[in-house]
């Protein structure tokens, strides 16, 4: 009668109900049915009971992505939360995946379930890590990408939150512009 | 209410649930 099981501790409530997704590309299939709702939560506890069960980003294989959205948001251009936003992008080198990855997801992923963007953090979507041989990169999806305001206060939160040099700069892209273009030729919107 | 945690408050957490 003494053993008190997690069901009876008092967890602590997250603003928002989190989907953490998975996408593996397999080439003959189309890139939908390549990706997976894993799960959802909205406590700090449940976070850290998935965190600490999923595989860290830097041993997926190549080609694999995670995502994380608000619920009822799918980590795509076309949800119409997401369609006339953009996204924070941070590009790292090969090398970066044993040094950095790890360590900058999960402070992505800090920001987003701790509100970190204050009366901004509602225009926030989601997050992607995409892991590819050329280099590995980071998004932070934003839902508006007229919110000037808002985008660029994100932006300067989450620079100085990843711990990145003032001398580095981070540039935000809009879906329109990437979905048009290889990301690579993308133009930067803001740049912090 | 906002429900907003600062980053240490989180990582204060992660051990708490792992040893759970």
């Amino acid at each position: 009668k003494d053993v008190v099981t997690t069901e009876n501790v008092d967890k602590h409530p997250l603003q928002s109900r989190w989907a953490l997704w998975f996408f593996k590309n397999v080439r003959s299939q189309p890139w939908q049915c390549n990706l997976r709702l894993v799960t959802t939560f909205n406590t700090v506890e449940d976070f850290w009971a998935l965190y600490t069960h999923v595989q860290l980003a830097s041993k997926l294989s190549s080609e694999c992505d995670y995502s994380i959205f608000k619920d009822g948001i799918e980590p795509m251009w076309e949800d119409s939360r997401n369609k006339r936003g953009g996204r924070w992008l941070i590009t790292l080198s090969k090398q970066q995946r044993h040094s950095d990855l790890d360590t900058l997801w999960l402070e992505t992923l800090l920001c987003l379930i701790g509100e970190a963007f204050d009366e901004y953090s509602e225009e926030v979507c989601g997050a992607v890590i995409n892991i590819r041989a050329k280099g590995d990169k980071i998004a932070l999806w934003t839902r508006e990408t007229e919110n000037r305001e808002a985008v660029t206060y994100i932006g300067r939160v989450y620079k100085e939150r990843l711990g990145l040099s003032s001398k580095a700069v981070i540039g935000y892209q809009a879906h329109a512009d990437t979905a048009t273009k290889s990301s690579s030729l993308t133009k930067n919107k803001f740049v912090v | 209410d906002k429900k907003s945690y600062d980053r240490e408050f989180l990582l204060g957490f992660q051990f708490i649930v792992a040893s759970m």
